[in-house]
């Protein structure tokens, strides 16, 4: 453990909870794509089936029961609790265009042809994309909550943390696992458009819009 | 090699 990936996790962490929170307290997912919900719900699902057959630590494991504990609720208040405020004429992504290419290339890009690693490579490469339903539903509604801004810088500073983590790795311990990083290294990207207007606007106290 | 199968990240 080092560093950055202990920032990352609890950057991840914030980021989940303030989601929840910001459901639970507003009574509303205003703003907020159920469609990627859905993805990160499905990345830990497929990512942590290990979960009890491959203990590393006290950390790691509750670590994972609270992602996959506080994704799920998170769909449940998405689609059965606060279900009427759930905007999905704006949550339109076709994630099938995502989930069906990805779990190809996982069966063509792996490390090893076993079930539980395919699962986890489709898991990473689906996690890099699993944001764009978001980003997507933002576009076309040209803007976003602000809390809703803080959640998704808090959600891309954990990928970016990790590249950092995975640069430290490979100097001070040799590892280094190339599906990890190219898939961390597209996720960021992905995000880049988004720091860019959170760290002009919203750090000034501004409304992220896009332009219109 | 062996270590890299060990999936020690979240």
């Amino acid at each position: 453990m080092n560093i950055f990936r202990l920032v990352g996790d609890l950057s991840h962490l914030l980021a989940i909870f303030v989601l929840l929170l910001k459901i639970w307290k507003s009574r509303s997912c205003a703003g907020v794509s159920g469609k990627s919900q859905i993805l990160f719900a499905l990345v830990f699902i497929t990512r942590y089936l290990d979960l009890f057959t491959n203990f590393i630590s006290v950390y790691n494991s509750l670590m994972k029961v609270i992602f996959i504990a506080s994704t799920v609720a998170t769909v449940y208040l998405m689609y059965i609790k606060f279900k009427a405020t759930y905007d999905s004429n704006h949550d339109t992504f076709r994630i099938e265009f995502l989930v069906v290419p990805v779990g190809g290339l996982a069966f063509l890009v792996n490390h090893d042809f076993t079930p539980l690693e395919i699962l986890w490579t489709f898991s990473i490469y689906l996690e890099s994309v699993a944001i764009l339903p978001q980003l997507f539903m933002i576009s076309k509604t040209g803007e976003a909550e602000t809390i809703t801004s803080h959640y998704l810088f808090a959600l891309g500073s954990y990928r970016a943390l990790y590249l950092l983590n995975w640069i430290y790795r490979y100097y001070f311990e040799g590892y280094f696992d190339l599906i990890a990083v190219v898939a961390g290294c597209v996720q960021t990207i992905l995000y880049c458009d988004f720091f860019y207007l959170y760290i002009t606007k919203v750090m000034w106290g501004k409304k992220l819009s896009l332009p219109a | 090699k062996k270590a890299k199968n060990k999936k020690d990240e979240l």
